[in-house]
């Protein structure tokens, strides 16, 4: 996180906002729930609290223009910039200001939501700056996350906390106040959700992110599942890329989500028994797709089963287990990929490296061989 | 040899970008030290926030990170 500094914050911690005008895009009743909700986001974690007001000057204007609105800072229409807000002092100081050229929505993905991008503006308002954590409301881009189930991030807290304190009347070690961090690719002990390959690049995935790697880049990039994928799950249990049917599918839990580039397929998501698997299977641990014989193996404790992508049936004489398949592989697999043709398994922080023809081990390497830090 | 995706458009979108949001100016007097440009400087800088390759060029991933929606307030401290 970062501040503005020069102790920029208000002294006071009773603030008052009020809400200028509003956007036609959302009902007045949507837009007033969006702002005292993304206010509460703050409140939440601080001794701060904050009183609606409807006339006269507030601590925090809000506003919708478009281009020029007074202010010097010009919005460029639709795209690109969606709003900003000042740093807190007098006079414009909080005031937070939204593209009016922007199409804004309450829940739907099919626009920006309003309380994701005024939470953020609050942050300023509030005197936080950005942030370079990608998974941080802070962080200058926009992502789309479920306004219903969103925890400010742990990154976010310790910066509005550094400013404010702490809410006092919030134990702190109340689990339901726990805030997410951002997985970190230098951690030796992460142990990656799934791994799974897509047109040439490599995705890592962990918690509600995964990281983008690729031949041309040294730096893998790491982003929110949602932003690619705003109908995916996170926390997911496999992935795979099947080459033979041109999608992405995600697995978590007993259902199956597959996408064709960004676009979740009709009917997705599935019963992961659509698969064969049988209805004692609940979850997978992890999903290997073989690119020279179209089958598709599941990792299931143990034992592992073969599909036939091809033919869309589960191949007989599966279970299996998996140290039949893949010599001296005792523990739990926790994510399986192949690249240039050699079948890489993780389990736990390890990886493996196996021909999938023979079961031969050639290597064991870590977590970072291919997610460098 | 790739061909450029970069055009001139693209080149003044990339230059208004760092002006509004890494503090690029036009500066005067010795300009260039050890050859390195003040446009490559904050692209670098850029570069470095996103978690992107740092190349100091305005490369297609650094172009369409820039074209992100995102808020309008700056990434770093704006000295004026």
């Amino acid at each position: 996180f970062s501040t503005f500094g020069n102790n920029l914050k208000w002294e006071k911690n009773s603030l008052t906002y009020r809400i200028v005008n509003y956007t036609p895009d959302m009902s007045a009743a949507e837009v007033d729930d969006s702002m005292e909700k993304a206010l509460q986001v703050w409140a939440k974690v601080t001794p701060l609290r904050f009183t609606r007001i409807y006339s006269g000057t507030a601590d925090i204007m809000i506003s919708f223009g478009r281009r020029d609105h007074g202010d010097y800072y010009p919005f460029d229409g639709p795209g690109n910039t969606l709003a900003h807000a000042f740093a807190p002092s007098s006079g414009i100081g909080g005031d937070a200001h939204f593209d009016e050229d922007e199409t804004f929505t309450f829940r739907s993905n099919s626009g920006y939501v309003l309380f994701m991008v005024a939470a953020h503006e609050f942050g300023h308002s509030l005197g936080l700056s950005h942030s370079d954590d990608p998974g941080a409301l802070m962080y200058p881009l926009y992502s789309y996350r479920n306004p219903e189930t969103f925890v400010l991030p742990r990154d976010d807290v310790n910066g509005i906390q550094s400013l404010y304190g702490p809410n006092p009347d919030v134990d702190p070690l109340d689990p339901d106040t726990t805030a997410p961090t951002t997985p970190d690719a230098c951690d030796s002990t992460m142990v990656l959700d799934a791994v799974a390959t897509l047109r040439g690049e490599m995705l890592f995935f962990k918690d509600s992110f995964f990281w983008r790697s690729y031949p041309q880049s040294n730096t893998p990039q790491q982003t929110l599942i949602n932003n690619f994928w705003p109908d995916a799950p996170v926390d997911i249990d496999a992935a795979y890329e099947s080459r033979y049917r041109d999608r992405l599918l995600l697995f978590k839990g007993n259902r199956v989500w597959a996408f064709n580039a960004y676009d979740l397929v009709p009917d997705y998501p599935q019963s992961i028994s659509t698969f064969g698997l049988p209805a004692s299977v609940t979850k997978v641990d992890a999903v290997l797709y073989d690119v020279k014989s179209h089958k598709t193996l599941f990792f299931v404790g143990d034992n592992y089963y073969s599909y036939d992508e091809a033919r869309r049936t589960m191949d007989r004489g599966f279970p299996k287990r998996v140290d039949e398949k893949f010599s001296g592989l005792t523990s739990k697999v926790t994510a399986a990929f192949q690249y240039r043709g050699f079948t890489y398994i993780y389990s736990g922080p390890y990886m493996f490296e196996y021909s999938l023809r023979t079961g031969r081990l050639f290597r064991v390497l870590k977590n970072d061989y291919f997610l460098r830090c | 040899v790739p061909v450029s995706q970069v055009t001139d458009p693209d080149e003044s979108f990339a230059e208004s970008y760092l002006k509004k949001f890494y503090d690029l100016t036009e500066e005067s007097g010795p300009v260039v030290r050890r050859g390195i440009s003040p446009v490559t400087k904050k692209l670098r800088e850029m570069q470095r926030f996103f978690g992107l390759k740092i190349t100091g060029t305005l490369d297609a991933d650094t172009l369409a990170m820039m074209k992100k929606p995102r808020c309008g307030v700056s990434d770093v401290k704006i000295a004026r």
